[in-house]
């Protein structure tokens, strides 16, 4: 009978498609700037609203980069500490792809609901 | 360093100990309970070095100051997880105490042990939401462990100057905490 194996076990190699991290479709908005129109920038808008930068007014979420979005991307920046452009530059997108905490960072206090 | 509005902070006299607990239905099958344990005894350990405040692990879950549990998907607060990567764990403000952490993250108490590429570490993370229960919120400065994000594989749980003054200007120092280089954080790097 082979004796017990001392080595300790491998460890377990999980590997994820970059495609299937949360906030990886992003990359596609880079270099967007006021005026553009590009597909899913809805999504970036969600993004921004759900971390306290953008309120959703009439529920009306286009793919345009408007003024809102424009000012939602400068407080991001000025927030975070990153250069302030109001552009989505690949440091801006880099750091919101980034995995994060879930808390707001422009926002009210998270509070648990007493039932 | 930023504080929620209104600054709310766990309203007792000081010096304070805090209880937590686990969650025993809502926990990872990869990590043991020793492990989980021993990552959030260094968290707790690094803020009660700098401030009055103590925090003492108990078993009655129901009863604790802060009730810690992983989640997947929309766990019924009305902040749903996402799974892998993207948002990794939350926790309320005083004094609710809920600290939730994604069950879908590969959690890694040594990184070095585990391979993952997308391996987040448990200390770090544990460390920055402890700031959320105390208080804190996100903070600009990029060293700090109050800032909102984390890279997989990275490490950031020894807390800075940023994060000192903060917790320290709502509870107070602890009598025995000594400032030392290390914990200063240069905020120019932020540009």
């Amino acid at each position: 009978r082979p004796p017990p194996e001392l080595a300790p076990s491998p460890a377990t190699v999980v590997t994820v498609k970059n495609g299937s991290y949360t906030w990886h479709g992003f990359q596609r908005f880079l270099g967007a700037r006021r005026g553009s129109r590009i597909s899913g920038m809805a999504e970036l808008k969600k993004y921004f609203n759900r971390f306290g930068y953008l309120g959703f007014q009439d529920g009306n979420v286009t793919d345009v980069f408007d003024t809102r979005l424009e000012s939602a991307v400068a407080a991001y920046q000025a927030k975070l500490g990153l250069p302030v452009t109001g552009r989505l530059d690949s440091e801006t997108l880099s750091q919101m792809m980034s995995p994060r905490c879930g808390m707001r960072d422009a926002m009210q206090p998270m509070h648990a609901a007493m039932h | 360093y930023v504080y929620f509005p209104g600054k709310p902070r766990w309203a007792r006299p000081i010096p304070m100990t805090l209880t937590y607990a686990f969650s025993p239905e809502n926990l990872v099958g990869y990590l043991s309970l020793e492990d989980i344990r021993g990552a959030f005894k260094l968290a707790f350990a690094r803020w009660a070095s700098v401030i009055p405040v103590s925090f003492s692990e108990t078993d009655t879950y129901s009863f604790a100051d802060i009730k810690i549990g992983f989640y997947r998907g929309d766990h019924g607060d009305g902040e749903p997880f996402d799974g892998v990567l993207g948002v990794l764990a939350h926790a309320f403000s005083p004094e609710s105490g809920k600290f939730h952490l994604d069950a879908a993250e590969t959690w890694a108490v040594d990184l070095e042990s585990e391979k993952s590429t997308v391996a987040i570490d448990l200390e770090s993370v544990a460390t920055h939401e402890i700031g959320h229960l105390l208080g804190l919120a996100h903070s600009p400065v990029k060293e700090s462990v109050m800032y909102p994000s984390l890279k997989p594989r990275a490490k950031k749980a020894d807390l800075k100057l940023d994060d000192i003054e903060a917790v320290q200007a709502l509870y107070g120092s602890n009598p025995n905490f000594k400032f030392a280089s290390s914990m200063e954080s240069d905020i120019s790097s932020n540009q």
